[in-house]
């Protein structure tokens, strides 16, 4: 779970990069509202302006808007590794939302954003996105290569 | 050399696998 919680942080870097609003912080992320626009920004043709729409903006301290944001999120996310990138994602790397939406679990954060990070560097636009990381600092760049290493090699699990 | 890890630089561990990230076919599994 540490481990998780330092993805987290070091994958914050990284969001931030895409200069989306609700990004300052790892409690900003638990509303969803700035991974969905991150999503938009990484393929914005499957990840549209629509999609983007049903995603509640003030969720404020609402758990229950903040968990359906999150699902809904997940279930994209899920379908756009199968779909797009032709890839499954082993159960070890699907978050538990609820645990991010009730109460902020940053180990949770770590692995949806380890998603996020999945569907960068494999999507159309992945060169932008891979050499936008490689302009980060070399210490987040190492938990970022052992992020996605973990993806990779868990894939097809 | 705590940077050094089997005779290649942290920093060139790091732009290796980069690099081989972005020669790996768009949506290619695996």
């Amino acid at each position: 779970s540490e481990d998780k919680a330092e993805l987290c942080d070091s994958l914050l870097s990284w969001l931030r990069t895409f200069k989306v609003p609700s990004c300052t912080s790892k409690h900003d992320l638990a509303s969803g509202v700035a991974i969905a626009h991150v999503l938009h920004k990484i393929d914005p043709s499957w990840f549209n302006e629509a999609w983007v729409g049903r995603i509640k903006e003030e969720t404020g301290d609402n758990w229950r808007i903040k968990v359906s944001n999150l699902k809904k999120i997940l279930q994209s996310m899920l379908e756009y590794y199968h779909d797009v990138l032709g890839q499954q994602v082993a159960d070890v790397h699907v978050p538990d939302v609820s645990l991010i939406g009730e109460m902020g679990d940053v180990a949770e954060l770590g692995r949806l954003v380890q998603l996020v990070l999945g569907c960068a560097v494999s999507c159309e636009k992945k060169q932008e996105h891979i050499q936008q990381i490689m302009t980060l600092e070399e210490s987040v760049q190492h938990v970022v290569m052992t992020a996605i290493q973990e993806l990779l090699t868990k894939e097809h699990v | 050399d705590p940077n050094m890890k089997g005779g290649q630089t942290s920093e060139g561990v790091l732009a290796n696998f980069f690099n081989s990230l972005l020669t790996k076919k768009a949506g290619s599994p695996g």
